[in-house]
């Protein structure tokens, strides 16, 4: 464990925790894409089927819980508790698009063909494509809450300090995992240009919003 | 056994 993927980690929880609280603060999901959520939570769940097969550390099998919890308490505050609230016009972005590609490309491209390594690589290329409806969902409403903004950053945070770590791990473990990189590189280029927006306007007190 | 290397991270 390095500073970066313990921070990355952390960043990840806050995020998740921030998004539970808004949802649940605000007892609304404008905003948020639903598909979104339901595709972290499937993240996760390909992820982490491990969880009770291969214990790694307290630390490790505590943070799976948490990630699983959340991801599907979110989905569930969006889908059911909150539904009057979800701004299905907004979110419709075809999933279709990605998790059909997604999933072909996790059975041609993987370290391993057993049923475990595929499901995992396929978590790996999702997530790096999951917030695109979230992402499409502001460029159609034209703007975004500033709670939504920090999540989105601390999400995008998380994956970016994660390639940091790949670094590290590169130069003092001699490790590495390509598909986990490019599909890191992946996911953090698709933060960028919201980076862009958060840090000249949302750090400057601005509302994020977009030309129209 | 020793989990996969990749596989210690979240």
């Amino acid at each position: 464990m390095n500073v970066f993927r313990l921070t990355g980690d952390l960043s990840h929880l806050v995020a998740i925790i921030l998004l539970l609280l808004k949802i649940w603060k605000t007892r609304s999901c404008a905003g948020i894409s639903g598909k979104s959520q339901v595709m972290f939570a499937l993240v996760f769940t390909t992820r982490y089927l491990d969880l009770f097969t291969n214990f790694i550390s307290p630390y490790n099998s505590v943070m799976k819980v948490i990630y699983l919890g959340c991801s599907y308490a979110t989905v569930y505050m969006i889908y059911m508790k909150f539904k009057a609230s979800y701004d299905g016009n907004h979110d419709t972005f075809r999933a279709e698009f990605l998790i059909i590609p997604v999933g072909g490309l996790a059975f041609l491209v993987n370290h391993e063909f057993t049923p475990l390594e595929i499901l995992w690589t396929f978590s790996i290329y999702l997530e790096s494509v999951a917030i695109l409806p979230q992402l499409f969902m502001i460029t159609k409403t034209g703007e975004a809450e500033t709670i939504t903004t920090h999540y989105l950053f601390a999400l995008g945070l998380y994956r970016a300090l994660y390639l940091i770590n790949w670094i590290w791990r590169y130069y003092f473990e001699g490790f590495f995992d390509l598909i986990a990189i490019v599909a890191g590189c992946v996911q953090t280029i698709l933060y960028c240009d919201f980076f862009y927006l958060y840090i000249t306007k949302v750090l400057h007190g601005k509302k994020l919003s977009l030309p129209a | 056994e020793e989990p996969a290397a990749g596989k210690d991270e979240l």
